[in-house]
C-alpha cells in the first residue's frame, strides 16, 4: 500500500491512499484503502492515509476516528493519531500518515516498521522504517 | 498561517530488523524520489490535491511498492488494484476496485471524485470507466512482477494470506489464514 497526505499553507488538506491489497487474498475481497474513513479520509483539520490490516482498519474507522477525535474531543492531531493507533486497532496491524490544517505532522504505527518520509516547509525532512 | 507539510508511505507491516539492504535500498531511495517530488510539486504551487495524486502516482510507478505496478496477486494469480482520494475542505471524494490494466489507479479515482455524482467504481464498470476517459491502461502482465510471482507461490504453500513485507513462513506476523474475522 503507498499513500500521501498533504496541506497548503492557507490550511487546505488531501489524502490518497493506492494498493494491490494481499498476497493471496481472495478475488474480490476489497480492503481499507478505497473505502473513505477507514483507510482513507480529510476534511477541514486532518487529512489521514493508512496501512495494515485492511480488515482492522475498517473495523477501526481509522482515519474517520481520528478526525472525529480532533472534531469532538479538541484533541491535537498527534493525540488523536496516538489514541487511534493504540485503542482503535489491535496491535501489529496498522500504519498511518496524517497532516493537520496547521501544519502538524504525524507518523504512527502499531506494527514492526512503516516505509514514510515526510517534509515541511521550514525545511524539516524525514525518511524511516523502524 | 503555517507552511506547507507532506507525508508519505510505503506500506507497513513486519519489517523485520535484519530486513535485507537490497531489499531496504530501493524503496529508501524511491520514498526520497517521491518525496522530492512533492515537495517541488508544492515549491511551484500545486495545491494539495495535485500533489497528493502526483505522490501516489510516483508510489504506483515504483515496483517495489504493492500498488500499481508491482501490485500483488490474488488467489487466482490475478491483480485487483483500489484506490482512493478526498478533498479536505469540499469533501468530495472518489474511490476505484478491482482494476487489473490501469497504469495508476489514483487518477482514476480522482476522476470518479470529478467526473460522476458517485464516491466508488469498482471492477469491470471502473475499468470501462477508465477506457471511456482514456486513462492509460497496459496488459495486466506489465503490472506483475516477478518477485510477486514468487511471493504468491510462498504463500500458497503455508495456505496464508500476506501482508506487505511479511516474511514467508507460517509463524510470521501478517498472516491471518486462520481467521474467522475479516
Amino acid at each position: 500500500t503507498v499513500g500521501c497526505v498533504a496541506v497548503d499553507s492557507a490550511g487546505n488538506l488531501a489524502s490518497a491512499t493506492s494498493t494491490g491489497g494481499y498476497v493471496n487474498k481472495m478475488a474480490g475481497r476489497i480492503g481499507d484503502s478505497p473505502i473513505i474513513g477507514a483507510g482513507t479520509y480529510a476534511n477541514h483539520l486532518c487529512a489521514v492515509s493508512a496501512t495494515g490490516q485492511g480488515e482492522d482498519i475498517i473495523r477501526g474507522t481509522v482515519a474517520r476516528d481520528v478526525a472525529a477525535l480532533m472534531e469532538y474531543k479538541g484533541l491535537s492531531l498527534t493525540e488523536a493519531a496516538a489514541y487511534v493507533i493504540d485503542q482503535s486497532v489491535p496491535k501489529g496491524s496498522c500504519g498511518f500518515i496524517a497532516v493537520s490544517a496547521n501544519g502538524e505532522v504525524t507518523m504512527p504505527f502499531n506494527t514492526n516498521g512503516m516505509f514514510r518520509a515526510c517534509a515541511t516547509e521550514d525545511g524539516y525532512t524525514e525518511i524511516g522504517i523502524w | 498561517m503555517v507552511g506547507w507539510a507532506i507525508a508519505l508511505h510505503g506500506g507497513g507491516g513486519d519489517i523485520q530488523l535484519d530486513y535485507p539492504d537490497e531489499l531496504r535500498i530501493p524503496r529508501e531511495i524511491a520514498l526520497r524520489h517521491c518525496l522530492d517530488v512533492g515537495v517541488s510539486a508544492f515549491k511551484s504551487g500545486k495545491p494539495p490535491l495535485d500533489v497528493v495524486e502526483l505522490v501516489v502516482r510516483e508510489l504506483e510507478n515504483q515496483p517495489v511498492f504493492n500498488a500499481g505496478k508491482g501490485s500483488v496477486l490474488t488467489a487466482e494469480c490475478t491483480i485487483e488494484m483500489e484506490a482512493s482520494i478526498m478533498d479536505g475542505k469540499t469533501k468530495r471524494c472518489g474511490a476505484v476496485s478491482g482494476l487489473n490494466t490501469v497504469v495508476n489507479p489514483i487518477s482514476l479515482a480522482r476522476l470518479v471524485m470529478e467526473k460522476t455524482p458517485h464516491v466508488y467504481l469498482a471492477f469491470n464498470a471502473a475499468e470501462a470507466f477508465a477506457r471511456a476517459h482514456g486513462v492509460e491502461t497496459v496488459e495486466t502482465s506489465h503490472l506483475i512482477t516477478p518477485e510477486n510471482i514468487q511471493r504468491l507461490k510462498q504463500a500458497k504453500e503455508f495456505n496464508r494470506v500476506q501482508l506487505d513485507y511479511t516474511s514467508p513462513g507460517p509463524k510470521a506476523q501478517g498472516y491471518h489464514g486462520e481467521s474467522q474475522t475479516g
